[in-house]
Order: structure tokens, then sequence, then C-alpha cells
């Protein structure tokens, strides 16, 4: 795991932060969901909460899909290349590009098209750099760079967990059990020679 | 765009290239220091975007500074330190990704942050 430089986080007393989407946005009720299951991911290991509110300008974390150059000196450039970015703590700003087929009920695995990609996956990531991790060497774990069209990948490694909780601590409830579960199809072009 | 299943995609928002923008990164397979070959210089974007090269007024020569961004995205990605662009490394650099930087600042703690060894040795640890 890594942090950003200065391992900036949310202050020690703000653990209860709220969260909103960008109303311009008007998203479906099933991909609200997404980043609902997303945060929980989260909130299971280390001690902060996370509740949606309506009020974009005030919440502590702002979500939003933006299509090309949205403001922020970070355009998104279509489908596929660059998913998403987010900007590290107290910031709250996460960004998805509004150009990919986010595949939304996870059966990303099911289907040949390459350009399928799962949101819930690339959400559970950029979390993590709201959270204030960088990015791993790790393969298996979330905060890895790269995710594979056609990948699964949503359960928090152990690598996650070690680094979140440097940050934050444990969850009083957290019971150590992190197990990192990456479904694929024959879209992830693997170099390994393993095949998928 | 939501879809419920990738199935469900029209087949008119799928792209043609399989790797996207980036499709073109696997026509410099092979290259290596010293050469001079077309895209090389988007090659070097895409590097300073990500964090491993300064900015500078990128050329289409494979020169040090590419060779040793190129060893230290190998080292963060656990691949072959090679510095030339072999096919495992352009594989993974086309790969859809997050748009934060691996490097920020001119700092990581990625592999290729790590303290190293009195030997001046990075560890390089291997997950099983």
């Amino acid at each position: 795991y890594s942090f950003f430089p200065g391992t900036p986080r949310w202050p020690a007393g703000k653990t209860d932060l709220t969260y909103a989407f960008l109303p311009a946005n008007n998203l479906p009720d099933s991909v609200k969901a997404v980043f609902s299951r997303a945060f929980q991911k989260w909130s299971a290991v280390i001690p902060l909460t996370f509740t949606e509110t309506s009020s974009y300008v005030v919440a502590d974390i702002r979500i939003g899909f933006h299509s090309g150059d949205h403001n922020d000196g970070e355009p998104f450039d279509g489908v596929l290349g660059t998913l998403a970015h987010a900007f590290s703590p107290p910031t709250g700003i996460l960004h998805l590009d509004g150009d990919e087929n986010w595949v939304v009920d996870g059966d990303v695995a099911a289907s040949a098209v390459v350009s399928a990609v799962d949101l819930e996956s690339v959400a559970v990531h950029e979390l993590g750099h709201v959270l204030g991790l960088g990015h791993s060497s790790e393969r298996e774990a979330i905060m890895y760079p790269t995710i594979s069209t056609g990948t699964r990948k949503v359960d928090l490694a152990g690598d996650d967990v070690d680094g979140i909780q440097v940050l934050y601590g444990s969850n009083p409830n957290y019971n150590g059990s992190a197990t990192s579960t990456t479904t694929t199809t024959t879209q992830e072009r693997d170099t390994s020679g393993g095949g998928s | 765009r939501f879809f419920p299943n990738s199935s469900s995609i029209p087949r008119s928002l799928i792209p043609t290239n399989p790797d996207g923008k980036w499709d073109a990164f696997k026509n410099l397979t092979g290259c290596h220091a010293g050469e001079n070959v077309d895209g090389l210089a988007n090659l070097k974007n895409y590097l300073h975007y990500f964090g491993y090269i300064d900015k500078n007024n990128f050329t289409d020569e494979f020169d040090d500074n590419l060779k040793s961004a190129i060893k230290t995205y190998q080292l963060n990605y656990n691949l072959n330190t090679t510095g030339e662009l072999d096919g495992q490394t352009l594989e993974q650099i086309v790969r859809p990704r997050c748009g934060v930087a691996d490097i920020v600042n001119g700092t990581s703690s990625m592999n290729s942050g790590k303290k190293t060894t009195s030997s001046g040795i990075h560890i390089h640890a291997v997950n099983h």
C-alpha cells in the first residue's frame, strides 16, 4: 500500500462522512446502490461511517460522472484509457468517466464485450484514494492501478486493509478476514501465461 | 452509460480497438535505448501523466530518461526491470486504469519508492 505525499487523511474527529452525487447526473438508484456497497467495503474495516446526503454542496465526498474536460485539469479520454480519478483527503472529490460502458449489476464477467467496466470495482478503488490511499504494487490489491475489462474486483485485500488501518485504525467489529475475489473472463489480456 | 450487464451494451458503443486509446503503444514492442521510433513521444506523455518522467520536450528518441522511467514502471508493476518495451510491459501499459498518478511530486511508496538495502538493491517481494 502507499499514501499520498504527506500522508493526508480525514481529520481524527471527523468519523461520520457524508457523500452526495452530482445532481445533474440524475443517477438511477441502481448506480447509487453500487456506491453504497463500495463505501461499506471500507467502513467494514475502519471506524468511519458514510451516509448519503442530498446536499451536494456541503457533502464531504462529492461523486460525479463527467466526460472529457470537466475543469479540474484532468480531462477524461473517452472509452477505456483513464476510467476515473479522485483527490486526496480532505478534498473528497471522486470523478468517473461518463463515456465508459459501466456495468452496474455485477455480471461484467458474463460477456465478451471488451469495453465493459465494472462500476463497483472502480468505485471501491477510487474511494480508497478519497480516504488517503495511493496505489499499490500488489496485483491482488484493490489499490492496484489497472483493471482489465471484464474483471470484477470488489473485496479489499490484506494490503488494502493494512494500509487504510494505518491511517484510521481498525473498526472494532472487524474480524480480520479480508478476502480478495477477482472474477475474470477471457477478456482479461493477462500476460502471465496462466489464462483467465 | 450504465448497463445492467455487459451483454446489454449496444454494439455501436463498443470500440473497435480492445485497448482503447493506448492501443497504438503496442506498436512500440521491442523498442530499446538508442532507437528513434514514431510514437515514443506519446508514450513519454503517458509516463509523464502518471508521474514517471519529468515534463520535457518529448521527442521520439528512446533516451536515458525514458529507459529510467520504464524501469521504474516495471518495478512498480512487478515486471522484469529491463528498461525495454517488451510485450509484458506494454500489455500492462495499455490496460484501463485509474487516472491518479503512481508517482506524485516525485515520490511513491509503490515498489519503486521502497527502502533499499545497504547495498542499494531494492527489496523485491513477490506475493504468492
